[in-house]
């Protein structure tokens, strides 16, 4: 027998900063309708687009291993940006589930 | 605390 929940298969994307902006609009965080940070917009010439694997629809769960389960919106638009930002890095790792 | 049947919408952000 099945699992009353749906298992949701965790990607793990990771997206080389290969320009100068990431290219990403996300909607969502704690205390709102979309409790996890959902990608609503992928622009192109963006590091996120030139990566090919984030797709609009994709939910964030985790960005560089720090999960943004309760975060409210702006501390999670705040870790990706620092995320993006810091020179510690070439990359962003993001965990990222399908919508269903 | 009321609790809400609806939860508001988010702001978007472009990163």
């Amino acid at each position: 027998t099945g699992s009353p929940v749906p298992v949701l298969s965790a990607t793990l994307v990771q997206v080389v900063k290969n320009a100068n902006t990431l290219g990403i609009a996300i909607e969502g965080g704690a205390n709102t309708r979309q409790p996890l940070p959902r990608i609503v917009t992928i622009q192109k010439g963006g590091s996120a687009h030139n990566c090919g694997q984030l797709k609009v629809g994709h939910i964030i769960l985790e960005v560089n291993g720090i999960s943004l389960r309760g975060r409210e919106h702006k501390d999670a638009a705040r870790i990706i940006a620092e995320a993006f930002k810091t020179k510690e890095k070439d990359h962003i790792d993001f965990l990222v589930v399908e919508p269903r | 605390r009321e609790k809400r049947l609806t939860l508001p919408p988010s702001e978007i952000t472009l990163l």
